[in-house]
């Protein structure tokens, strides 16, 4: 069935964060579907990294601060490496 | 401020940059002083200068491109990614890539080439990205930079320092 809008914003914003933090925090690559693991620890320690990292409040959550700053134009280095 | 890993750096004060192609969207002449703009702002406050080349291989390759370009880096379309840099070193190392499918302006009506262009260069010449909202080198892009009084952040001042000193007394 087509995603109604909502649910697409939802699967978008998820692809968002999931590109985001494997391209610039280091997450490992993983097929399971993001959506799934996004409150798993190693996704919240990333998320809490990110927040650090940017000088946002560590909360961990996708919280729209968090989700505004991942939609901003930025450098393509990661801020992370292994 | 963050250097990279093994803190590599250039060994010569003198460098060489190659504006490799154009994008289209801003005349030749406004990419060529943006560039030229944006290296002075390290040439500044380090005892590094720069030299343009036109052919051969310099040590900073500046080059516009779109989606895939060859570096396992594509680039992403408008927005995101604006652009990506490598630290010191032979070959693409130095290098610079803008993503021409970004607006690049003079201004900051889309995205400010001398804005972009200075914060790769802090990576061309060794830096890393900096968790100081103030500085060049944060990694998310500042729209509401004012063009007009922009300056280095001490960050940024501080972090070149330490790779090659301050400028000739």
């Amino acid at each position: 069935h087509p995603l109604n809008g909502a649910a697409r914003d939802e699967e978008d914003s998820m692809d968002l964060v999931q590109h985001y933090l494997e391209d610039y925090y280091n997450l490992a690559k993983d097929a399971k579907q993001f959506a799934k693991r996004k409150d798993s620890s190693p996704v919240v320690k990333k998320i809490q990294e990110m927040q650090k990292f940017l000088g946002l409040k560590v909360t961990g959550k996708l919280d729209s601060d968090t989700l505004q700053v991942m939609h901003k134009p930025r450098c393509g280095v990661p801020d992370i490496r292994e | 401020f963050r250097t990279f890993p093994g803190m590599p750096k250039w060994r010569k004060t003198h460098l060489t940059y190659r504006i490799v192609n154009y994008t289209l969207d801003l005349p030749r002449d406004a990419v060529d002083s943006a560039i030229e703009k944006a290296l002075k702002v390290w040439e500044e406050v380090t005892p590094l200068t720069f030299s343009r080349i036109y052919e051969r291989e310099a040590d900073i390759m500046i080059t516009f491109a779109v989606r895939n370009h060859g570096d396992f880096f594509d680039f992403d379309g408008p927005g995101k990614v604006l652009a990506h840099a490598y630290p010191p070193g032979p070959g693409i190392n130095g290098d610079a890539h803008f993503d021409d499918d970004e607006q690049w302006t003079k201004d900051t009506s889309g995205t400010n080439l001398f804005l972009v262009a200075a914060h790769e260069f802090g990576h061309s010449l060794g830096l890393e990205h900096s968790k100081n909202p103030e500085a060049l080198m944060y990694p998310v892009y500042n729209s509401s930079t004012d063009l007009a009084s922009f300056r280095l952040s001490q960050d940024d001042v501080t972090g070149i320092q330490s790779l090659y000193g301050p400028p000739p007394a």
